[in-house]
């Protein structure tokens, strides 16, 4: 038996924007521990790893490990029917085939059932080494979209280099190049307008815009993000979910042949 | 133009 209940059900449904279009179908792994998720794209080139902790939910009820199959865009389907305002609770029995969404209003006024279909996924699931990044750069995650949004329009590669003098978003297309440069800035009035550059090792990675532009449909989640980088691996790009956990987006770079 | 890497050749199976 697993019922969760989310009072800010709203964090749900940005959540499965966030993921519907990167992932058609994927496992949600239910444990003491909490909700989450870890799925690749289907050309296996970025991977999500959402975290949902327990003590979030305002009820939390998992009496065994539960991996449940959802199609996301049904899944979304049926969150969209959610106010924003509702209270969600998610319900399933042990070895069903369906899961149960429990919308609530505020007042109390309106309860409504969505039942969906479980689906078999055989998916694989990835060991994500714990790492030390060359650099970790943390900015608006508004402005982090509005330049993979800006920089698609001229190419289809981003560079991102980190240096000691700020951190630069290249790319080029067949109308000519484009240079974005943050510089760190803690000086700002709200500490999640900052541009907090940590630089260990100067690092430079090229990325497809495609899938930047599509983490940063997580943007509605949290008003920073972090990107954390290094010469050997994936970047990651992370926005954390209130105070209950984060949507972390693994994307693999392009390599020089 | 660089070649797409994959996320499988970096991370394992668990």
């Amino acid at each position: 038996m697993l019922e969760l209940r989310l009072v800010q059900g709203s964090l749900l449904k940005k959540v499965l924007e966030s993921i519907k279009d990167l992932v058609n179908d994927a496992n949600f792994d239910c444990s003491s521990t909490g909700f989450s998720l870890q799925a690749m794209d289907s050309s296996h080139v970025a991977l999500v790893s959402l975290l949902l902790r327990s003590e979030g939910f305002e009820h939390y009820r998992c009496d065994r490990n539960l991996s449940m199959g959802m199609n996301l865009g049904n899944m979304s389907k049926m969150l969209k029917c959610a106010g924003n305002d509702d209270i969600i609770t998610i319900k399933a029995d042990d070895g069903g085939d369906t899961v149960t969404f429990m919308f609530e209003s505020p007042t109390q006024d309106k309860i409504a059932d969505f039942e969906m279909k479980l689906m078999d996924i055989d998916s694989e699931h990835l060991g994500i080494p714990d790492a030390e990044y060359h650099s970790i750069v943390r900015m608006p995650s508004s402005e982090f979209q509005r330049i993979c949004k800006d920089l698609s329009t001229i190419g289809d590669t981003v560079v991102i280099s980190v240096t000691k003098e700020g951190v630069k978003f290249s790319t080029a297309g067949d109308i000519g190049t484009a240079n974005i440069v943050l510089r760190q800035n803690t000086t700002v009035d709200k500490p999640e307008d900052a541009i907090v550059i940590e630089m260990n090792e100067p690092v430079s990675l090229s990325f497809a815009l495609r899938y930047m532009n599509s983490f940063t449909k997580a943007t509605p989640l949290s008003d920073t993000v972090t990107i954390s980088l290094s010469s050997e691996l994936p970047v990651v790009v992370e926005y954390k979910v209130a105070e209950m956990g984060y949507i972390r987006y693994y994307l693999a770079p392009k390599i020089e042949e | 133009d660089p070649k797409q890497g994959n996320i499988m050749s970096f991370f394992k199976k668990a």
